[in-house]
């Protein structure tokens, strides 16, 4: 099954 | 103070038409090189990435940096009521609480003006990694529309698979499943009409094909749509 991921995790905060 | 004039409104409209699903409250950070957005969708799927650059403006006058929170349900609505072909221009002031918007028609017949309340919107700017993606992929924009739109009668997700000469974008429901293949074409006449497929290493993923209609949205703004993909990183489209 397709489980949606989010970008939280993706980003640098600056 | 801001004053940003934009020959033909077409440009914002289309912009706001293709980002008003995705983002809800988000800041305009202002300064002497444009205006740029960064925001990410509410559940934190998706970021849109804009820069409108200040050679776009004529003219364009940034003093300072301002950040302009703006609700762009309100903008859709009000850049609904500019024409194509009206120029545009944007204001803030200094310690502004409104963004007025002057929509003049070509001969200056009609002028409308706008102002919508500022809010303050904290959001932090995200750093976007520089990727080396397994497989880029360069196709006409409209086609691209085209798939993401025809294979959501069959499935909400698609898997895009990126093999050598080609890519494939298949959808399978419950109903029966469907599959679009598109293959490189090499010199055509119009350059947005090119498809390339430049593989490191062939990719299969799988993505929501309701983010990818509301990114598709913004097929108007350019003719041709570039996909990256690599494992384990979000898909930059």
């Amino acid at each position: 099954g397709f489980k949606q991921v989010t970008l939280s995790s993706y980003f640098t905060r600056r | 103070m801001l004053e940003a004039r934009l020959p033909s409104a077409v440009t914002l409209k289309k912009i706001i038409d293709a980002v008003k699903e995705l983002v809800q409250d988000a800041n305009f950070d202002c300064n002497d090189s444009g205006i740029a957005l960064q925001a990410m969708d509410s559940s934190h799927v998706a970021l849109v990435a804009l820069l409108m650059r200040a050679e776009g403006f004529d003219p364009y006058r940034c003093d300072r940096n301002i950040a302009l929170g703006i609700n762009f349900a309100t903008l859709a609505k009000v850049m609904k009521c500019a024409g194509n072909d009206d120029n545009l221009t944007i204001k803030a002031g200094e310690d502004a609480d409104v963004l007025s918007l002057m929509f003049e028609s070509t001969n200056s017949d009609r002028i409308s003006e706008f102002d919508i309340k500022l809010m303050d919107v904290d959001a932090d700017h995200l750093g976007i990694p520089e990727t080396d993606y397994s497989a880029t992929i360069k196709m006409p924009s409209a086609e691209f529309q085209r798939i993401c739109r025809d294979l959501s009668v069959m499935s909400e997700t698609v898997t895009i698979e990126a093999v050598k000469d080609a890519v494939k974008f298949i959808a399978s429901g419950d109903t029966g499943s469907g599959s679009i293949t598109v293959k490189p074409n090499q010199a055509v006449d119009k350059k947005d009409m090119e498809v390339t497929v430049t593989l490191q290493e062939p990719v299969k993923l799988a993505f929501s094909l309701k983010y990818l209609n509301h990114f598709a949205k913004a097929s108007t703004l350019a003719g041709s749509v570039t996909l990256s993909l690599s494992d384990d990183v979000p898909l930059m489209i």
